[in-house]
């Protein structure tokens, strides 16, 4: 979902 | 991914070659703190708990690997190679973890975005990010004259917090629902810190002079 998004970041 | 995110983390990669480098080469991690280095160790253990179960790209995955690799090497290095150790400033490097990883812990627990345990590790892993460099802050404070590695590491460190903060813009107005208070504000709270040390930093460049910090 849009939350996960941000995961893509280290 | 865009070109703030890319600079920001060739940044961050070049901070750590940087301390390793000095570390490794010149075999002195004088001005260094290893309080803030096993912060940050602490920070990518907790922060890449998925590493092997979600997987993003190749680059992530490798990146996530450098970023574990290098902090724990360089806790190592510090704590344990029978050179490097010598040159550590144990007397002046006296901040306490526990006055930031207590904190930390308790904010990820009460404020995340979901309460399971790997997301509030995750959550836990950005708010000690973001103070993580105060040991390190106090440190050069302290021993005040500093060598020209330290200086960049530092100066690298703030660099790619700044371009995350462009980067998060970019994506705000570029993918439709970037929204993450969480990441934003720790983000924030974390370049601010870095805000007094730039100015010095500045100022020694413009002169070209050694970098002192006032007492």
């Amino acid at each position: 979902g849009d939350k996960e998004k941000g995961k893509d970041e280290l | 991914m865009n070109i703030f995110r890319l600079a920001g983390d060739m940044t961050h990669l070049a901070s750590v070659l940087v301390l390793l480098l000095k570390i490794h080469t010149i075999k002195s991690c004088a001005g260094v703190s290893l309080k803030t280095q096993e912060l940050y160790a602490l920070v990518f253990a907790c922060r890449y708990l998925d590493i092997f179960t979600n997987f993003v790209s190749l680059y992530n995955t490798v990146m996530k690997l450098i970023f574990l690799g290098s902090s724990f090497s360089i806790v190592w290095y510090m704590r344990y190679h029978k050179v490097v150790r010598r040159s550590y400033d144990k007397d002046q490097d006296t901040f306490r973890h526990y006055f930031l990883v207590l904190p930390c812990l308790v904010l990820a627990l009460l404020i995340n975005e979901k309460f399971t345990f790997k997301e509030v590790m995750w959550t836990f892993s950005l708010y000690l990010e973001a103070v993580a460099i105060l040991p390190q802050l106090v440190l050069l404070q302290r021993t005040r004259n500093i060598d020209n590695l330290t200086g960049q590491y530092v100066f690298l460190l703030g660099a790619y917090r700044g371009l995350y903060i462009l980067n998060w813009i970019y994506r705000y107005f570029t993918e439709p629902h970037f929204v993450h208070w969480i990441t934003w504000i720790s983000g924030l709270v974390q370049t601010l810190l870095y805000a007094d040390f730039f100015y010095y930093y500045y100022q020694s460049w413009k002169n070209n002079q050694k970098l002192h910090l006032p007492a």
